[in-house]
């Protein structure tokens, strides 16, 4: 998962 | 005309003057393009009625599968008023000569082939938002943990499509079928995109942004 960072954070932003 | 207005705004490509015009400054341009891109793609997909109710892993999934599908859905889309040509940006317009040089012309013939076939049933807009939110929703990953809403999501662009068309397109009850049909080829040639942009990450002579890289390792 630690791979996958930036899709995970883009996903969990609210915008 | 709710994914209508989810349609992100255009890009464009800016590719760097102060590079020498090679495979390498094409190839830096179009990975830079596609990484912000899939910024605004996955914006996008948090639009989609039902996506962002999938459990975070599931979102992860399902964009994992179908980011390039989405990518290259989009420049087919900008490119059918043009002949022989692909439209990455309205600043970035290339050529087979161009694709050539840049070591993509099996993927410039591969995704043009798609473009003649949308042209050929003069794809509309409101049909191009809903293939590509059906190309996300059925992108095949094999770990969804909820299938049952992945279904839910797939049958509400089903229906968007199957409504669009009876409505607008009522003189031909196939052609919501005839689009559904074109989705094989858009995932090959994705598959191909994918394959070829990872042999040119190991080949480590193009920069790659962080977030492009990501996806391509999601794939590998």
């Amino acid at each position: 998962k630690e791979k996958h960072k930036i899709l995970h954070r883009l996903l969990q932003n609210s915008t | 005309s709710h994914l209508l207005g989810a349609e992100p705004e255009k890009v464009f490509a800016m590719p760097d003057p102060a590079l020498p015009d090679d495979d390498i400054k094409a190839l830096t341009t179009l990975c830079d393009l596609a990484d912000r891109e899939l910024v605004l793609n996955i914006g996008w997909a948090k639009h989609l009625p039902g996506f962002s109710s999938l459990s975070l892993p599931d979102q992860m999934r399902l964009l994992q599968s179908a980011w390039m599908e989405v990518l290259i859905l989009r420049v087919v889309f900008r490119s059918l008023g043009t002949q022989d040509k692909l439209v990455f940006a309205e600043d970035y317009v290339m050529d087979a000569d161009q694709a050539k040089l840049a070591g993509l012309l099996e993927l410039h013939t591969a995704i043009l082939q798609l473009v003649r076939r949308y042209r050929a049933m003069g794809l509309e807009r409101e049909e191009f938002v809903t293939l590509k939110a059906i190309a996300l929703a059925n992108s095949d990953s094999m770990h969804i943990e909820d299938m049952e809403a992945v279904q839910r999501l797939q049958d509400c662009v089903h229906e968007a499509l199957q409504d669009y068309e009876h409505i607008h397109h009522s003189e031909d009850p196939r052609r919501a079928g005839k689009l559904i049909m074109t989705l094989p080829l858009l995932r090959q040639t994705a598959t191909k995109a994918v394959q070829h942009f990872c042999s040119i990450k190991q080949d480590g002579r193009v920069p790659m942004h962080k977030l492009f890289v990501e996806l391509l390792e999601a794939n590998a």
